[in-house]
């Protein structure tokens, strides 16, 4: 161990801003508690888009919609707070916070998450960017490749939908390597 | 995917995560960073833990829950984060995933599959961050 205070995070390179604004919230007093300082590296990283896997505009869905996924958890008193599928709203670790500290519920999702986050005091807009609108055309363009999608019609390693499904075989379990998160 | 430990001076931790998924995912779908144990999980008695990857397969195997489950049984973080990895390789030799494990002391571990892995990390007096690259298991 290197010595407290002490953060840790996955990936290197631009995830290092992040490493570096929680480690220096600690520092230097910005952030009053672990908790805080988590929040604020997940929100450096949500701001700075990261690698573009974290925050707006980025992996855009199917219908060219980027929806975000947070969690934050307390260790000492196990509160935590979650958003998934939080839809048109950017500070996705903040809202995760708001639903552990205004709740008593865990998680959130959806439209119910945005509505939820207005309330809170979170802006509501479009998260989508002109490289994430591109993305999502280059998808289409190339016959909706990589793809989720199984067992249906038409073949969804070929062709974009709409699918209908098929019958399913159980005795296989399907994985895709389409993305990750 | 990020996904963060903090401990602060006194010794309280937190964990967080943040990510916008997969890229064109099926409308609606969750992957596993809003899922507790599987994105990230802490308990400030033991240590924490983070995870980024293949989410639909990962929120099956609760990743995190499972490392500082084995923190608290006496291994070491990496031997947690080697363990927890291990379990997810052995159904789904496939799967691209990482996780770094810390113990509430600081003592830090990461594990990864199907790709090389990094993390980053700073602490006490530390002038810079420092990034760990990870070879897969």
């Amino acid at each position: 161990s290197s010595g407290l205070p002490f953060v840790i995070n996955t990936w290197g390179g631009p995830f290092t801003a992040a490493t570096d604004a929680a480690y220096l919230a600690l520092v230097n007093g910005t952030a009053a508690t672990a908790l805080d300082a988590v929040e604020v590296g997940c929100t450096t990283c949500e701001a700075n888009q990261c690698d573009g896997s974290v925050g707006y505009g980025g992996s855009p869905d199917e219908s060219c919609e980027t929806t975000l996924d947070a969690l934050i958890m307390d260790g000492a008193t196990f509160a935590a707070g979650a958003v998934a599928n939080l839809r048109r709203v950017r500070s996705a670790v903040g809202v995760a916070r708001a639903v552990m500290e205004h709740t008593a519920h865990t998680l959130l999702a959806g439209d119910q998450a945005t509505a939820f986050a207005v309330q809170n005091g979170f802006v509501e807009e479009d998260i989508s960017t002109p490289d994430s609108r591109a993305a999502c055309a280059e998808w289409r363009a190339a016959a909706c490749q990589p793809n989720y999608r199984v067992a249906v019609s038409p073949d969804a390693s070929v062709s974009c939908g709409p699918y209908t499904p098929l019958q399913v075989d159980n005795t296989t379990s399907a994985q895709t390597q389409a993305s990750h998160d | 995917t990020i996904s963060m430990i903090a401990i602060d001076a006194s010794g309280a931790m937190a964990a967080a995560t943040s990510t916008n998924g997969a890229s064109h995912k099926v409308p609606g779908r969750v992957g596993d960073g809003p899922i507790v144990g599987s994105g990230s999980y802490v308990d400030g008695e033991v240590g924490g833990c983070g995870a980024t990857g293949d989410g639909d397969i990962m929120m099956r195997f609760l990743p995190c829950y499972q490392a500082v489950e084995s923190l608290r049984r006496g291994l070491t973080p990496q031997e947690a984060a080697d363990d927890a990895v291990a379990r997810m390789v052995r159904k789904f030799p496939t799967i691209s995933s990482g996780i770094v494990v810390v113990d509430n002391q600081g003592r830090h571990g990461g594990a990864g599959s199907g790709w090389t892995f990094t993390y980053a990390y700073r602490g006490g007096v530390m002038n810079e961050t420092v990034v760990v690259s990870v070879p897969p298991i």
